[in-house]
């Protein structure tokens, strides 16, 4: 039980995350873009 | 598999003479090598001989468990590639493990001291004395489990040994296989962590890993946080090196004959004893230099450091606790040609953690990890003691990494302040745990440099979290290890 709670808290770690390097990434391109 | 002792070594085991005496009266404890999750390690002569022994002096009251495996398995153990045990002492509340002496101490603190990492070289020798050890544990059916460049100690000579066996295990006829997941994460082969049960050739994984961290001077995956290496082992494909072409095609072929993720198909410590890397490698003489180098470096280090001290009791003339301490040992003598002292080579390597099944917090000891402790072993060894708090552990050195994000982090956020998690104005909104799945979109309307600083906060949160739940776990746990331990002690005093 406690390897499954923490897989979850990891996995959820990973996922949020990868959306804000994510983000910051789409940030850059856009930058890239308009300048 | 080599299995004869040293032509020249002299002690072998203490007699029952001296074991029967005081440890002081049989030894002349020199300098304090350093200090292990479980004790302190140090350097100390044996008078019969003027042979140099390590001693570690563990509490009696801490976790003897551990251990009391490590003696077990030292004590069955004679190879020349396997740190030997002579004997052990109580002395007052102290348990006294009287071990052989390797003056280079290990292989971590000698990339660490010289700052320097080990050439193709001297790789391949360290590395073939290091399976030429696991040939030997593997065919008396052991696995060290915690194979890493910490734990490879190195004599003056050169000669490579593998030490600490505080989490070492042993198959069984009736058990090919283990379960318990032991390791230190980064050096944790893909099948131990997946629980799917492993044999010796974990020990070859971490074996490939550690050559790694050899080249590199740290493992893959060092700079993330161990508890996603533990995730990404198993998922990714075998790690390599960070520029294959900085090294030869024969030490690239070996370590992915290490990493080769299927147990089934990776290569045994008898079969790696014959690649081409490892029949090529030079004598550990070659180690020479490395060793004498690391040597001065530690020697001058510690000569300054004394300087240090005398200039500042020069100033002010006071007496604590620990010039007490040190005030009775006795300065080793030039004899030896392994008189240096090598600071913190236990300390260094025992960057142990044991996990939640056992004992203490994770954040503190994530190094060696125990997970799912092999109650076999337990009722096998039924002297043993169950731990219940480990002593303060060494703090191992990848966590320094995430120590100094966390620091950064707290620095641009100073309105935050530590994972406190409360409530409060917006900066707050950091220490908060994660939005919900379907809550991502948020993301999108923050700034970058908010962005950038929930990233920096991220792991010091995740840490957090864990150690909630590993608290929560052992709350639950508790109770009910308290109530076996009663019930073995209950059971003992019948026995006796």
């Amino acid at each position: 039980l406690f390897m499954k709670e923490l897989e979850h808290i990891v996995k959820s770690y990973e996922a949020y995350r990868q959306a804000l390097l994510s983000e910051v990434e789409a940030r850059k391109q856009r930058q890239q873009w308009y300048t | 598999v080599q299995m004869r002792n040293h032509p020249r070594r002299q002690l072998k085991k203490l007699s029952e003479d001296n074991l029967t005496r005081q440890p002081e009266e049989v030894f002349d404890v020199l300098e304090k090598l350093g200090e292990g999750s479980y004790g302190s390690v140090f350097k100390a002569n044996y008078k019969e001989t003027g042979e140099i022994v390590a001693i570690k002096q563990v509490p009696v009251e801490s976790d003897l468990q551990e251990i009391i495996k490590e003696i077990s398995i030292m004590q069955q153990c004679n190879s020349p590639h396997v740190v030997r045990y002579y004997g052990s002492y109580f002395k007052n509340s102290d348990l006294w493990i009287v071990m052989e002496y390797c003056g280079a101490g290990s292989v971590s603190d000698i990339i660490r001291i010289r700052n320097k990492t080990l050439t193709e070289e001297e790789i391949a020798a360290i590395v073939q004395s290091t399976l030429k050890g696991l040939e030997y544990l593997h065919f008396m059916r052991k696995i060290h489990r915690d194979i890493k460049a910490g734990n490879i100690l190195l004599n003056a000579e050169g000669q490579a040994k593998l030490a600490d066996f505080g989490v070492a295990g042993q198959l069984t006829d009736t058990m090919a296989k283990r379960n318990t997941v032991i390791g230190t994460p980064f050096w944790m082969a893909p099948e131990v962590i997946q629980e799917i049960g492993y044999n010796c050739v974990a020990d070859i994984w971490s074996l490939g890993i550690t050559a790694i961290e050899m080249a590199e001077g740290k493992p893959p995956y060092a700079d993330i946080h161990p508890m996603r290496a533990i995730f990404m082992i198993p998922t990714n494909p075998p790690p390599t090196f960070r520029n294959p072409n900085l090294w030869s095609p024969a030490f690239r072929d070996f370590v992915e004959q290490c990493l080769v993720k299927n147990p089934e198909k990776r290569a045994t410590a008898t079969q790696l004893l014959q690649h081409p890397f490892i029949k090529s490698a030079k004598p550990s003489s070659i180690l020479r230099s490395l060793i004498t180098d690391a040597m001065e470096i530690k020697l001058k280090r510690q000569e300054e450091a004394e300087q240090r001290e005398q200039d500042a009791d020069d100033d002010e003339d006071n007496s604590d606790e620990d010039e007490v301490d040190q005030g009775t040992m006795v300065r080793a003598g030039t004899g030896d040609s392994g008189t240096i002292l090598v600071t913190g080579s236990l300390s260094g390597t025992a960057r142990t953690m044991i996990g939640p099944e056992d004992t203490g917090t994770m954040q503190s000891q994530l190094g060696t990890m125990v997970i799912n402790s092999d109650e076999e072993d337990q009722e096998e060894d039924g002297t043993m003691k169950r731990r219940d708090e480990t002593m303060q552990p060494a703090k191992p050195s990848f966590l320094e990494y995430f120590e100094q994000k966390e620091k950064e982090a707290n620095s641009r956020n100073d309105e935050g302040g530590g994972g406190g998690g409360g409530g409060g104005g917006d900066n707050n909104a950091l220490n908060r745990r994660l939005p919900a799945d379907g809550d991502l979109e948020v993301i999108s309307t923050w700034s970058v440099e908010e962005l950038r600083l929930r990233l920096a906060s991220l792991d010091p949160q995740m840490e957090q979290e864990i150690e909630e739940i590993r608290q929560r776990y052992q709350a639950k746990r508790q109770p009910i290890v308290d109530a076996i331990e009663a019930k073995k002690r209950q059971q003992q005093q019948q026995n006796f």
